[in-house]
């Protein structure tokens, strides 16, 4: 455990908790893709499995419950809920041109061909990509509330920052772990777009960020 | 993994 690692979870989590208080207070799911929440969940499910082979720490076991707990807690809110404020009409994002490749890369792709290290691969892939449905909703509808940006930020920034993790860690221990660190970056990226609009927009703006 | 890499990170 390094800083950057504790801070990349600790961004995590803030992303998750954002994003479920946010749902909670308004009673309202306006502006989140229920699909990328579904994929976040299915991303926590596949790749924790282990909870059931393997002990590693209080707080390894912890923050898998919770991330978990409160991404299911989040998928019910927006579909059980509070699902007369979800925007299906603007969440269309074909969730199956993701599904597809990912699932095929991990059978291509993988560190051992066994059933726990593919759900772990699908799991790293799936990651990379879950927040496009969020992203397209938020270009088709052209608008985000800025509690849904914060949202996003703190969701990027966690990756970014285990990727300083993973620098930190080749240069300390010599681990590089290459199926994470490709797709990490390849995660970020997609946020770099959104990180620009964030700060010329939000945080010198107000309200909400309208896309141009 | 099981082997080939930590299975600490989240």
């Amino acid at each position: 455990m390094n800083i950057f690692r504790l801070a990349g979870d600790v961004s995590h989590l803030v992303a998750i908790i954002i994003l479920f208080l946010k749902i909670w207070k308004s009673k309202s799911c306006a502006g989140i893709s229920g699909k990328s929440q579904v994929l976040f969940a299915l991303v926590f499910t596949s790749r924790y499995l282990d909870l059931f082979t393997v002990f590693i720490s209080a707080y390894n076991t912890i923050m898998k419950l919770v991330f978990l707990v409160l991404s299911y807690a989040t998928v019910y809110l927006i579909y059980m809920r509070f699902r007369g404020s979800y925007d299906s009409e603007n969440d269309s994002f074909r969730v199956e041109f993701l599904l597809v490749p990912v699932t095929g890369l991990a059978f291509l792709e993988n560190y051992a061909f066994t059933p726990l290290e593919i759900l772990w691969t699908f799991s790293i892939f799936l990651e990379a990509v879950a927040i496009m449905p969020q992203l397209f909703m938020i270009t088709k509808t052209g608008e985000a509330e800025s509690i849904t940006t914060h949202y996003l930020f703190f969701l990027g920034l966690y990756r970014a920052l285990y990727l300083a993790n993973w620098v930190w860690r080749y240069h300390t221990e010599g681990f590089f772990d290459q199926i994470a660190v490709v797709s990490g970056v390849v995660q970020t990226i997609f946020y770099c777009d959104f990180f620009y609009l964030y700060v010329t927009r939000v945080l010198r703006g107000s309200g909400k960020m309208s896309l141009p | 993994g099981t082997d080939s890499k930590l299975k600490d990170e989240l």
